[in-house]
């Protein structure tokens, strides 16, 4: 059974494209078959796995009905772990979806049916509530929110769980929340301490165990176009991401 | 003479918000009149200035002419230092525009004939490229561009140049790029300095000289609803952005 998680949170620079990379790619490491969607226009996630944008051919054509999903995926560094790339053409795709009739169905129906061969799906999401992220919550069946331990990625997490449970009743019923995971945690400083309690306080069992410390190996991994267990397996980086990925297996 | 300034950049995070909040109090301490608009439906520059979100009767009501400015506009704890308040009512606002004629310029006409008593207005800007950005892009006479020192930021630095000329030679003639400010430099990091050094190469003298440190004060001080200088005056973040309000004055 293939899991479909977005990863969204509109609060910017969360962390939801450094989750992306590297669940996924200690998913994979563990023997699943992952598939990483780049549903944003950034394309931080095809960058940050060392591979070129996809253009007009790559996610606008899928979101166009103009190619199938087999067209469009391609093979990362990582054993197990392909990739649908982004682009910054996708910028245009909101405006251009907009006036359309199904408009916040165009992902689900070019996965529907295509994804079987893998364990998980998740999908990289634009840091906002429009299209797009639209898109991936109505496609996926479970959302996973990265949460930045500061102020105001707490203040946006009231505003993010409404619109999920609008998309729940408007456009996919069986969409659930999956987890949130503190990132960027790091125990020295006081404002990080009180936003994860404050976070525990509010989620309870939603929070995963597992929090990501501020660690520089994960912001140096992008600029090698490698996901954190292979640029420094043995960083604090990569090992709280495998633990995550244990965690997310065992729900 | 009124300096229209949009503080924006698609990428997540980098410190548009911070640098509006923190700037706006440093230039207003300095005796000049400065207004901010919130224009990002997060609103964390309404909430970092410890006041309320305007609903449909602040931001919306302007952006749909409906009201005036002088109606929408309200102070700040900070003297001299006004503000338009934000509010999450503005996430429907984009698609709400998409379909009208004009669409580009409702912020511009909103503010037109209205701003004359303020030496600076800085406009807070989404982390996109849609529509709420390219109104405060039309609005303006010049850009300050927030790059974190990370990789991420970085990369989405030349798209973000690209979309600035696209706005000018579609709509709005007098845009300039005002400058790009490093933010959350770490000087013990490696990427930090590898970033700034790039970022160097390519912008010259558009890079400020100012960098803004990362300084946990900057991050606790929006929980207190304050600027950093009313919170802690003489942390290494309010310094800086002090320093950075002397050299905007300056140009
Ligand atoms: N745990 C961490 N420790 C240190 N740096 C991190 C960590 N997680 C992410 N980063 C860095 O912080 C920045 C923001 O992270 P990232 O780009 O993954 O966030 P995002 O939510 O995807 O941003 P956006 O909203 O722009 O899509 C990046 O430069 C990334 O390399
Ligand atoms: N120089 C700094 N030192 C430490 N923390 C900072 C600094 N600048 C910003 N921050 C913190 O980093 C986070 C991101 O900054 P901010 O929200 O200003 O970015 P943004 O670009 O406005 O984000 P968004 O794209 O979501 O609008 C915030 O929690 C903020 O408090
Ligand atoms: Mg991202
Ligand atoms: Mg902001």
């Amino acid at each position: 059974m293939t899991r479909i998680i977005a990863v969204a949170n509109q609060k910017g620079g969360v962390g939801k494209t450094t989750t992306v990379i590297n669940l996924g790619a200690s998913l994979a490491v563990n023997d699943r078959d992952v598939l990483i969607i780049d549903l944003d226009p950034q394309a931080n996630a095809t960058s940050g796995l060392g591979r070129e944008q996809g253009g007009l051919e790559g996610m606008n054509a899928l979101m166009e009905g103009r190619k199938s999903l087999s067209e469009t995926v391609i093979r990362t560094d990582v054993e197990g772990l392909d990739l649908v790339p982004g682009s910054t053409d996708m910028a245009g795709l909101e405006i251009e979806l907009a006036s359309q009739e199904k408009r916040e169905f165009f992902l689900d129906s070019a996965l529907k049916g295509h994804v079987e061969k893998y364990s998980y799906v998740l999908i990289d999401c634009p840091p906002s509530l429009g299209l797009l992220t639209v898109n991936a919550l109505v496609a996926a069946d479970s959302v996973l929110l990265p949460v930045q331990s500061e102020y105001f990625a707490l203040e946006g997490l009231s505003h993010l769980l409404q619109t999920i449970s609008r998309v729940r009743s408007a456009w996919n019923r069986r969409l659930l929340l999956f987890g949130v995971v503190m990132t960027m945690y790091d125990s020295r400083l006081k404002l990080s301490r009180e936003v994860f309690e404050e976070a525990r306080a509010h989620l309870g069992k939603a929070l995963f165990r597992t929090t990501i410390p501020r660690n520089v190996k994960l912001s140096e991994a992008p600029s090698f176009g490698k996901p954190v267990i292979l640029y420094d397996p043995f960083s604090k980086g990569a090992g709280s991401y495998l633990s995550l990925a244990k965690e997310v297996m065992e729900r």
